[in-house]
């Protein structure tokens, strides 16, 4: 199955 | 001090089902703006992004800034006590925010009822949602989006989304086989509502876990249409549109192997 990612990969924390 | 008074008490219940299954815990942000909420699932997979307008509420007042923590299954159970019909009052004294006055008024305001839910303190992680100039923007009727991620379901956990400058495509491929549904832009004049439409950048093939998509249509009964966004390596994002607002999921990818 392929691999889920993470919203953390793609928006920063403010 | 804060009050909020929606006549169209239903919708908040709507909203609230809609976010339930995804976050536990969410602060509601109120401003002189209005209402919002940012929230990410545990996984950090998914996150809901809900505003609504100060304008939509009669009255709205919001003295100062401030953040009302809420433990969304509570706050469920008590909108289970509100009629579709009722209008919905928010009530908090700013200062000493440590409870939430729902008032549930019913049509011809000879039942009224009144809870208290305790606020907590909820540090949440706040994103920043980059302003992105999709690849692809598609818009189409809610129940059709919701449809095809139940049928797709029986296929498979996973969505590859293809669009085209005249098709989006939904591909799952799963123990059992493969299923696909491929919609064509309509424009249909008389009924905007079953409109089919897509905006094309440049092609763009994504996949997605449908548990997730299936997940997002419980925001389906809030408006008859969704936009759905994508772009190459960035998240899916679906919106559905109300006149007081809106209420936004965003979805990470999955990779391919």
């Amino acid at each position: 199955d392929s691999s889920q990612k993470s919203l953390l990969n793609f928006f920063g924390k403010i | 001090m804060f009050e909020a008074r929606l006549t169209q008490g239903a919708l908040l219940k709507r909203l609230l089902d809609s976010v339930k299954e995804l976050v536990t815990d969410a602060n509601f942000d109120c401003s002189e703006t209005g209402i919002s909420l940012q929230a990410m699932d545990n996984s950090h997979v998914a996150l809901v992004s809900l505003s609504l307008r100060a304008e939509g509420f009669n009255p709205y007042r919001c003295d100062r800034g401030f953040s009302l923590g809420v433990n969304l299954n509570s706050l469920n159970k008590i909108m289970k006590c509100a009629g579709n019909e009722d209008v919905i009052t928010l009530k908090a004294d700013d200062s000493s925010a440590d409870s939430l006055c729902l008032l549930f008024e019913n049509s011809s305001n000879e039942r009224v009822s009144e809870y208290e839910l305790k606020l907590m303190d909820i540090d949440q992680e706040h994103l920043s949602i980059p302003e992105t100039d999709y690849d692809a923007t598609v818009m189409m009727p809610s129940a059709e989006f919701q449809r095809i991620c139940r049928d797709l379901m029986v296929v498979s956990e996973s969505v590859t989304i293809d669009v085209s400058k005249d098709e989006i495509k939904f591909t799952a491929e799963g123990e059992l086989g493969t299923g696909n549904v491929k919609l064509k832009p309509t424009s249909t004049i008389d009924k905007p509502e079953e409109s089919i439409t897509i905006e094309l950048g440049q092609t763009v093939s994504l996949q997605f876990s449908l548990k997730y998509l299936s997940n997002f249509t419980r925001g389906t009964p809030l408006s008859d249409q969704v936009m759905l966004c994508l772009s190459d390596n960035m998240p899916l994002l679906v919106e559905y549109k109300m006149d007081i607002g809106y209420i936004r999921y965003y979805l990470a990818p999955k990779v391919g192997d």
